[in-house]
């Protein structure tokens, strides 16, 4: 930056001394020309420095990539730019960034926007897109476009759960007891209770397990715990279905939706949903990156959750916002609304609940219906 | 983003006495790429 500067205000020393006999007025024109060199050269500086930054990044990701590939998993550490982002609005950022995507485009620039947007950056299937590109008027409407019909079949085993999102794999597994824990990355993890919120049902589905002894199994009647709750919140079409004496885990499975991925919630089964969360928290990145930098990320973000019955127990979806994806729209609670200005400081308020229909049946989902979306900013 | 999934699904069956095999398994791994619609898990049928 300096060399510039100093090479920018000889080049203009020297350009005023060679215009001769300009006396005061000369000087006057360098002093004009090195403050015209320092806007550029302030420019350059910082595009160099972004350059160099991104660079890092990019070998450190390969470096991650690497990594993996020989089977070694990398390891939570906290850095100082995660604690950073904490000091930064996000929320704020957020929507403006939304505002920004929600602008309305010529015509005739839409497809070469989107083409460079997803097909150009992330490595979409523009074909995929129900309509004609020409018709999403904002990036924001195109972001969350349809699909046409039949491109993502719903398997039709009647014994399989489906990924309710386009996505990657990040963990999967099963939750041992009251105390298991849901892995972000090697060396930290986090509650599911924390992720669902105090009055999750879980609890009693953790707690209460009907046939934790074999010698049970042929006589339970729906005496136990377990099947007390079933009876309560289920509706009687899940009554009907549920076997008296099956043991069942708790498992779960977190997937990561890339910028560029088809952004609408599917059911993953048939199900009634009961209850449905709001967490209004942070609203930090969620790539990979900030998965092992930032603690509790899954469960700082700003999230919704949706709880109820299937016909084999439990069934809860979590859908967690970043900076960027920051609010969640529901297709079953059209004018609920997420990312909205937090007019409290405190991050750890309790999550607003709503229960869907009181009487106890829930909302019922079929397998592969569109639940929610996530949308821009 | 990211959604997770929490959920109940069978990891043994004794049902009237008859050994079975609904045990739930994932049919993904860890990095796996999957769309909507693909089979996360599936559990046998008796």
């Amino acid at each position: 930056h300096s060399a510039i500067l100093s090479r920018g205000s000889h080049a203009a020393r020297s350009s005023v001394g060679g215009g001769g006999g300009g006396g005061g007025g000369g000087g006057g024109g360098g002093k004009s020309e090195e403050n015209f060199l320092l806007v550029p050269g302030a420019t350059i500086a910082t595009i160099l420095m972004l350059g160099a930054l991104h660079a890092r990044r990019l070998y450190e990701d390969k470096k991650v990539e690497e990594l993996k590939e020989k089977g070694i998993e990398v390891e939570f550490s906290p850095d100082i730019k995660a604690a950073f982002l904490r000091l930064l609005p996000l929320r704020t950022m957020s929507r403006f960034w939304g505002l920004l995507a929600s602008l309305e485009l010529p015509v005739y620039v839409r497809p070469f926007v989107y083409k460079a947007w997803d097909a150009g950056l992330f490595h979409s299937n523009l074909e995929e897109a129900a309509l004609p590109l020409e018709k999403y008027a904002s990036l924001q409407e195109f972001f969350v476009r349809a699909l046409k019909e039949g491109a993502r079949p719903i398997d039709e085993d009647p014994n399989c759960l489906v990924s309710p999102v386009d996505g990657m794999v990040l963990r999967i597994g099963e939750l041992g007891g009251p105390g298991a824990m849901i892995e972000q990355v090697k060396g930290f993890s986090y509650s599911p209770f924390s992720l669902l919120g105090p009055r999750t049902s879980l609890h009693k589905v953790v707690d209460g397990n009907a046939c934790d002894e074999p010698s049970e199994l042929s006589t339970a009647q729906g005496t136990t715990k377990k099947s007390w709750w079933r009876l309560s919140f289920a509706s009687p079409k899940v009554r009907n279905s549920v076997p008296s004496c099956q043991m069942e885990g708790v498992f779960y499975c977190v997937l990561y939706l890339h910028p560029g991925s088809y952004h609408r919630v599917h059911s993953p089964v048939d199900w009634n949903v009961f209850v449905r969360r709001h967490f209004s928290g942070n609203l930090f990145p969620m790539n990979e990156r900030a998965t092992r930098t930032i603690k509790n990320l899954h469960i700082e973000n700003e999230r919704v959750v949706l709880e109820g019955q299937w016909r084999e127990g439990f069934m809860a979806l979590a859908a967690i916002g970043a900076t960027n994806i920051g609010s969640i729209q529901l297709y079953i609670e059209p004018e609920f609304r997420t990312n909205r200005p937090k007019l409290k400081l405190l991050s750890s308020e309790p999550p607003e609940e709503r229960v869907y229909d009181a009487e106890g049946t829930g909302l019922m989902l079929k397998k592969g219906e569109e639940v929610a979306a996530f949308n821009m900013g | 983003s990211t959604v997770v999934l929490i959920f109940q699904a069978p990891i043994s069956g004794l049902a009237g006495g008859i050994s079975s095999s609904p045990e739930f398994k994932f049919c993904v791994k860890k990095g796996d790429k999957i769309r909507v619609g693909e089979a996360i898990g599936r559990w046998g049928s008796q």
